[in-house]
Parts: structure tokens; sequence; C-alpha cells
């Protein structure tokens, strides 16, 4: 479906691609993480996105998450925010980035 | 207005108040703070009651707060999560429930 091709587009393209929602206060805390390591991410606001609803729908056929928000780093599912927070303590975020950083 | 009356009814009638959302992970949390200190409350989903958008409106012009949740003790407005978190850290929460304990 176009929604697939719209949603994979945004995890191909982005090294870190946060699916969230703006008014939701532990999308903001995943997106203040990243900002508190430096590390720059896009973010698509599903609840100011048209259609995000179905794209909602698409990213729990692609996760299994039914969840915001969801994480990927360098096209790895990481997850919501609790596993992002946990991947950020066990330096995985870290590893993710470092690994394709050598081209 | 009516929904004025029936939100001053809800803060009126239940020793902890809970205005709260289903979707929302924080508004959860706060419920789970109350549950843990085997406090029972009651709480209104905005998302599922007719009008939430209303009523959600009359909260703001009662409470400035624009979010949810929101958490009344007593009568007494708390306030948001890390307002009703730190007010448990300092036991005035627990002061609250009982001083009224004592008809
Ligand atoms: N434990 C999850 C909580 C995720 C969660 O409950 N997200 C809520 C918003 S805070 C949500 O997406 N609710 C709407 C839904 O489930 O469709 C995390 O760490 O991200
Ligand atoms: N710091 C606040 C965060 C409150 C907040 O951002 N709530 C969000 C949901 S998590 C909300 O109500 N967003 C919708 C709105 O602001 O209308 C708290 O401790 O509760
Ligand atoms: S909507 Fe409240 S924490 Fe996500």
């Amino acid at each position: 479906k176009d929604l697939q091709f719209k949603i994979q587009a945004y995890i191909d393209k982005n090294t870190v691609m946060i699916f969230s929602n703006t008014a939701c206060s532990l999308s903001a805390k995943v997106k203040e993480l990243f900002k508190s390591m430096s590390i720059p991410y896009c973010s698509l606001e599903l609840d100011q996105t048209e259609d995000g609803q179905k794209l909602q729908d698409v990213l729990y056929e692609l996760t299994m998450e039914t969840s915001v928000p969801i994480v990927f780093v360098q096209q790895k599912q990481i997850g919501d925010y609790d596993k992002t927070l946990k991947a950020h303590k066990e330096g995985k975020i870290q590893k993710l980035l470092e690994t394709k950083g050598h081209d």
C-alpha cells in the first residue's frame, strides 16, 4: 500500500526515526532523550498527519507496537519508550550509530 | 454551565478524583501511584466521555491545567502527574487523606 511505502521511506531515510504524537508527554520524553545525547532525529507526528490513524495501523503491522512513541535507529526497530531507554542505557543506540559511521 | 456542574460533582463526590485519558500512559501511571498506596480513586476518562473535549475546556478554566492527568484529593487540586508525584513524596497526599478521616 502507499502508506506502507511512506512509513518505510521515513525509516530508510532517517538515521533516527521517531513515530510520535505532539500531545503525548512520553513521546516528548523520547525526543528529549535523543536531544540529550546530541543525536539528531526525524519525527512524524501522527496526530498532525493526514491518515495518521491509518499510518498507525501500518506501523502496527510492521512493528507489533500499538502505541506511540515508536523508535527506529539505522533502520533497526528499537521499540517504545521503555525499550528505547533500556537500549540507551545498554549503549546499544550508540553502537548502532557508530557501526554505520564508517562507510 | 451544565458541564461545570458535572466536573464539580466529580470533584466533590470523590476523595480522589482523576481526570484521565485511557490512551495516555502518564495517566495510567498516576492511577498506579494511588493503587500502590492502596488508595481508591475515581477516574473520568475524557477520551471516552461524551463532550470530553468540552469537559477538558471546563477543567482548564477551573485548574489552569491544559493537560491530562489532573488530580484532586479531598476537593483540593493537586495538579498534573509531576505535581502529584511530588505531593506524594512530600507526604501531602497522605496528610490530606488523614485530616478528613476524623469527622
Ligand atoms: N510502555 C510504552 C507505553 C506506550 C503507550 O502506552 N503509549 C500510549 C501513549 S502514552 C499510546 O500510544 N496510546 C494510544 C494507543 O495505544 O493507541 C512505552 O514505553 O512507550
Ligand atoms: N508534565 C505534565 C505532562 C502533562 C501532559 O503533557 N499531558 C499530555 C498527555 S501526556 C496532554 O494532556 N496532552 C494533550 C493536551 O495537552 O491537550 C504532567 O506531569 O502531567
Ligand atoms: S499520551 Fe500521555 S504519556 Fe503519552
